[in-house]
């Protein structure tokens, strides 16, 4: 899970790229 | 009652491509045409227009920098041998890689709204979503890349930019070696002419893919592979009545695509190993141990 930290948040909740 | 199922689902896909893709092939291909209202793209073709560009486009072309400690693009000592010239081309190209970067990462962002909207995606496995998109966006990414691109180059930044296919092949390796095969790969891949509708479906085939490495419930991802399958195969045959083989030779693309994402993914692979660039958090994410 941690490898993939922010394809799992992404995935969770809308990021907007300007986050990330 | 098969019949109507499959419509709910092109509709359901085709509508959620529309609302979560800020660029699609209808508005990408008036601009390309010259027929829009809005103002024509600036042409990139060579260092001097990138500049200008970089400058009048701001708001679209921003490249963050993600360099760690081990220093960044603006990193004078590295090069310290290089002229001052040559120096000031190798950092717009950084930049420009920057600028690709930042166009990749918002596109994975709109891809993972896409699939989140693809009836039946949610309800898998949250690992085998990873796994999906891990191993999808990049194929998708370059589909979608079709759209905005012609013979001569590629529509940028939200279409305010086009950057020409010379010029990006005028930069020195490996950066002069990125586009050339994705232009090669748009050049055969939109002689089929498909539209948005059938590019909704085919870039939610791609995503969810029974075969990619990892997945926890293959089943399931393959019993909702099939039906976007047979909702495109169907789609195809009610959109396109003349061409009959148009399904089976886009299913070939698949291959075409994932041929050219190993071969992209060795190329980011070379670059960063060799040049003073960084790679963004989420990019590192899906190229890790891709293939």
């Amino acid at each position: 899970k941690e490898k993939h930290k922010i394809l799992h948040q992404l995935l969770q909740n809308s990021t907007s790229p300007v986050d990330l | 009652p098969m019949e109507a199922d499959h419509k709910i689902l092109v509709k359901q896909i085709h509508e959620a491509y529309m609302k979560n893709f800020n660029m699609n092939k209808a508005k990408a291909r008036l601009i390309l045409t010259g027929k829009t209202s809005t103002p024509q793209p600036l042409i990139i073709h060579d260092m001097e227009t990138f500049q200008l560009a970089e400058r009048t486009l701001a708001v679209h072309m921003v490249s963050g920098d993600y360099a760690e400690s081990d220093g960044g693009v603006g990193d004078r000592q590295v090069f310290p041998a290089v002229a001052c010239e040559e120096l000031e081309q190798r950092e717009a190209e950084a930049r420009l890689f920057h600028c690709c970067q930042s166009t990749s990462v918002e596109t994975v962002t709109e891809l993972t709204e896409f699939a989140k909207a693809v009836p039946g995606f949610q309800s898998l496995d949250l690992n085998d979503q990873v796994t999906l998109l891990k191993y999808g966006v990049y194929e998708a990414l370059f589909t979608l890349l079709a759209s905005c691109m012609n013979k001569d180059g590629l529509l940028v930044a939200r279409g305010g930019g086009f950057i020409t296919r010379e010029f990006l092949k005028s930069l020195r390796r490996p950066f002069g070696d990125m586009m050339e095969p994705k232009f090669q790969f748009a050049t055969r891949f939109n002689a089929l002419e498909l539209d948005d509708s059938d590019l909704a479906l085919f870039v939610a085939a791609i995503i969810c893919c029974g075969d990619r490495p990892g997945l926890v419930d293959v089943s399931l991802v393959e019993q909702l592979q099939e039906s976007i399958v047979q909702a495109l195969r169907l789609h195809l045959l009610a959109n396109h009545p003349d061409d009959t083989f148009l399904f089976p030779r886009l299913l070939q693309k698949l291959a075409d695509l994932r041929e050219l994402v190993t071969e992209h993914a060795q190329l980011v692979q070379e670059i960063k190993t060799n040049e003073d660039t960084s790679l963004h958090p989420l990019l590192q994410e899906i190229y890790r141990d891709m293939y």
